[in-house]
Order: structure tokens, then C-alpha cells, then sequence
């Protein structure tokens, strides 16, 4: 699964994620990923974010939109939203991880299992690309 | 102006350091910034997110090393099923699809949804349809096949055949879900996405 979160010049949020799915699936079975406010959510309010990982544990704790809420609800910032979301995927025995920029250009990455191809680039200068 | 970027992914997975050569670990490292590099250059240049997002995940969509577009997993039946979606944080506008099989970039298909559909998910032969009326090119099937993904299948058909074992990933209730392999011959290191 690749996936994709991002803030432009005009503070417009956008999140997409593709996916093949898992290897051997049957049954028209489908994840997380087309599924928004599970494996995809954007928010101006709040955040944008795609999901990766066990994709039935992913719509189960509807990730997407679960981050969105406690920060627009509870106001918490993103990086704890992003971290509370995954303990209850973690929970439910999910594992896999979520990519995520709010309104303010803060990004979070986190992620249950030992590695996340993932990276981030900011009008700041920062750059970064990490995989476990 | 705003401050702007872009953050991605291109999966988790049960996977360490040692069990990908160096060689591999450069490869993916380029690829990664390539597709950074990639949607930032809409942004800096005062594209709007959701192109940039387009932008980026094409790229990772167009190569062999992730699950999505060519180089996506098979399914049971040796065929590769994409799904793909988008949203717009502004308009809260959505696109996405499902159970594709020659769409070559469906990333693109779902924004095409969002923007060009009344709807928010076209699956299957509809997307598919949907797609043809746009003007989309259909690619076969075999496009997105690659040996390693063929050689995964087989592996998880082998394991299933004999029962699941422990490479049977079971849910919170002992079910078990499904069986899958990572890029690698170790059954322990599951693919998560």
C-alpha cells in the first residue's frame, strides 16, 4: 500500500491512498484503503492521513476519521491523535501504521510493526525518508 | 502564505534492516524521495494538494517495488485487484475505486470519480467502464504482475494447502483471516498492506 497526505500554499489538505491488497485474497475482499475515513481522510479543519496495514482492523477502528474527530473534538494535537487511533487498532490486534500533515504543516508517521516505508519534505527545508 | 509539504507511505510491514540488502535499502530510499520530490514540486510551484498527492503516489504506483499498481499482490486467482482513494480537505469531496484490474494508475481513476462522478466509489467492471467513457487507456492484467509477487502467491497457496500453520494471520476472535507473504522467504515476515 502507498499513500500520500498533503498541505499546499493555500492551507488545503488532501490524502490518497492505492493498493493491490493482500497476496492470495478472495472474495472480492477490500481493505481499508478506498474506504474514506478509514484508510483515507482529509479535513481542513484538522488533518489528512492514509493508512496502511491489516486493512479489516484499519475500517474496524475507522482510522481516518477517528484521528480527525479527537483533534477537532478533543482538540488534541496531531501527533497524540495519531498515537491514541493506533492503540485502539493495536487493541483490536491490528497492525500497520498511518501517515498524517495537519492544518499547520506538522507531520506525523507512526506504526506498530518494525518498519514504515515512509518520508516526509516541508517548505521549511526539512526532509526526511526512513523505513524502520 | 502557508507553510506546505507533503508526508508518504509505501506500506508497514513485519520487515527489518538485515532482511533487505543494501542495494534494495538505496533503491527504495530513491524511489521514496523521487515520489517526495515529486508531489512537492506541484506545491512549490502553487499546485493544489491534491495534485500533489496524484503526483506522488504515481510514482510509487509506477514501480515494481510496492504493493500498488505494477508491482501490486495477486490475488487467489493469480489476478491483481487494485483499489485506490482520494479526499479533498476543503470541499470534504471524495473519490475512490475498487477491484480494479486494468486501470494502470488507479489513483487518477480516483479523482476522476471524485471530480467527474456524481459518486464517491465506482468497483470493478463499472469503475472500469467509467474509465473507458473518460478516455482511460486499459493496460492487461499482466502489467502489474511481477516474478516476485507470482512466487508470493505460490508460496501462500503452499502454506494454506497445508493448513495455515503459524503463517495463518488470525484476528482478535482466533479467525483466520487470510494468508500472506511478504518479499521475502521467511513465512514469519507477514506483508501488513
Amino acid at each position: 500500500t502507498v499513500g500520500c497526505a498533503a498541505l499546499d500554499k493555500r492551507g488545503n489538505l488532501a490524502a490518497g491512498t492505492s493498493t493491490g491488497g493482500m497476496t492470495n485474497k478472495k472474495f472480492g475482499r477490500v481493505g481499508d484503503s478506498p474506504i474514506i475515513g478509514a484508510g483515507t481522510y482529509a479535513n481542513n479543519r484538522t488533518c489528512a492521513l492514509s493508512a496502511t496495514g491489516h486493512g479489516e482492523y484499519f475500517i474496524r477502528a475507522v482510522v481516518g476519521h477517528d484521528v480527525s474527530a479527537r483533534m477537532e473534538y478533543q482538540g488534541m494535537p496531531l501527533e497524540k491523535a495519531a498515537a491514541a487511533t493506533l492503540t485502539n487498532v493495536s487493541a483490536l490486534g491490528g497492525k500497520g501504521g498511518v501517515i498524517a500533515i495537519d492544518h499547520d504543516g506538522k507531520v506525523t508517521m507512526q506504526f506498530n510493526t518494525p518498519g514504515m516505508f515512509r518520508g516526509f519534505r516541508l517548505s521549511t527545508g526539512e526532509k526526511k525518508v526512513a523505513m524502520f | 502564505m502557508h507553510s506546505y509539504g507533503l508526508v508518504i507511505h509505501a506500506g508497514a510491514a513485519a520487515i527489518l534492516r538485515k532482511d533487505l540488502s543494501p542495494e534494495l535499502q538505496a533503491e527504495h530510499q530513491a524511489k521514496l524521495s523521487e515520489a517526495l520530490d515529486a508531489g512537492y514540486a506541484v506545491l512549490d510551484s502553487g499546485g493544489e494538494a491534491i495534485d500533489a498527492v496524484v503526483a506522488a503516489i504515481r510514482v510509487l504506483e509506477d514501480s515494481p517495488l510496492y504493493n500498488a499498481g505494477k508491482g501490486a499482490v495477486l490475488n487467489a486467482g493469480g489476478v491483481c485487484e487494485l483499489d485506490a482513494s482520494i479526499m479533498d480537505g476543503k470541499a470534504q469531496a471524495a473519490g475512490a475505486v475498487a477491484g480494479l484490474q486494468h486501470i494502470k494508475n488507479p489513483i487518477t481513476l480516483a479523482r476522476d470519480v471524485m471530480q467527474k462522478s456524481a459518486h464517491v466509489m465506482l468497483a470493478g467492471e463499472g469503475a472500469e467502464k467509467f474509465a473507458r467513457e473518460l478516455g482511460y487507456e486499459l493496460v492487461p492484467n499482466e502489467y502489474f504482475q511481477t516474478p516476485l509477487r507470482k512466487k508470493q502467491l505460490e508460496k501462500a497457496k503452499e502454506i494454506e494447502a497445508a493448513g495455515g500453520g503459524h503463517t495463518a494471520i488470525r484476528d482478535a476472535e482466533g479467525r483466520i483471516s487470510f494468508v500472506t507473504i511478504d518479499d521475502h522467504a521467511d513465512p514469519e515476515r507477514h506483508k501488513w498492506g
